[in-house]
C-alpha cells in the first residue's frame, strides 16, 4: 500500500467519525441528506460482497466490514431523527441509481468465458458500485446549497470525503506506473467524483475557510 | 491472467 492510497483511506474514515460526532454530539441529522447515506451503504453492501469470498488483508477485511456497520448505523440515526424534517432532501435518486445500474450492466469487467455465474454478478454489482459511488454525494450538495445554517462539522465531513477521492486519483497514478494496476472504470468513475466535489470545495472555502477566527 | 488484475482496494 502506497502513502496516498493510506491517506485516502484514513480520510475516508474520518469522514464517518465527523459525521457519526455531528449526529451523536448535536443530537440532529439537520443538513444530512438521508438520500447520500442510503446511496452509500448501498454502495458499500453491492462492493463489499467479495468480503465472504475474497481475502486480500485483514485492513481490507476489517475497513469493509466498519464501513458496512457505520453507514448502516448513520442510516438508521438519520432515518429515525425525529428532530429532522429533511424537507431540502429532495434529490431524484432514481435518476442516479436506474443509469449506474445500466451502465454496469454494459460496462463492466465481466468474463463471461470463465468464473461462475455468481462471481460475474458480482462484477456488475461492483460496477455498479462504483458508478453509484461516484454520484451518490448530489442529493448532499443539493441540500448543502439550499440550506442556510449547515453546520462546520457536516461541511468538515464533505471535505474529509473530497480529500479521499483526491488521494485515491494520486494512488491511482502511481500505482499505474509502478504495478500497472488499472482499473479503468474505478479511474473514469473516480475522476468524475472528485469534479463533483470541486464544486463543493468552493463552497466550503466561501462559507468555512473564510469564516475561520484568525 | 485476467484483463483486470484483482481488486485490492476499498
Amino acid at each position: 500500500m502506497n502513502i496516498f492510497r493510506f491517506v485516502g483511506d484514513m480520510s475516508h474514515l474520518a469522514s464517518f467519525f465527523l459525521l457519526l460526532a455531528k449526529l451523536i454530539y448535536t443530537k440532529s441529522s439537520t443538513g444530512v441528506s438521508l438520500k447520500t447515506q442510503a446511496l452509500y451503504l448501498t454502495v458499500f453492501v453491492c462492493r463489499y460482497l467479495d468480503l465472504l469470498v475474497a481475502f486480500v488483508s485483514w485492513y481490507n477485511e476489517l475497513m469493509k466490514i466498519f464501513f458496512i456497520a457505520a453507514s448502516a448505523y448513520i442510516v438508521y440515526v438519520v432515518a429515525t431523527s425525529t428532530r429532522n424534517s429533511n424537507a431540502s432532501d429532495t434529490y431524484r435518486v432514481e435518476f442516479l441509481v436506474i443509469p449506474a445500474l445500466v451502465l454496469a450492466c454494459f460496462v463492466n469487467e465481466t468474463h463471461w468465458s470463465k468464473g461462475g455465474w455468481s462471481l460475474n454478478v458480482m462484477e456488475i454489482l461492483w460496477a455498479f458500485s462504483i458508478y453509484l459511488e461516484a454520484v451518490a454525494v448530489l442529493p448532499q450538495l443539493k441540500m448543502l446549497h439550499q440550506l442556510e445554517d449547515t453546520t462546520n462539522i457536516t461541511m468538515h465531513y464533505m471535505a474529509s470525503l473530497g480529500i479521499y477521492r483526491a488521494f485515491y486519483l494520486l494512488n491511482w497514478v502511481y500505482r499505474l506506473y509502478y504495478e500497472g494496476y488499472w482499473h479503468p472504470i474505478a479511474v473514469v468513475a473516480g475522476i468524475v467524483q472528485t469534479l463533483l466535489y470541486a464544486d463543493f470545495f468552493i463552497l466550503y472555502y466561501q462559507s468555512v475557510l473564510l469564516r475561520l477566527p484568525s | 491472467a485476467s484483463l483486470a488484475p484483482a481488486k485490492d482496494e476499498l
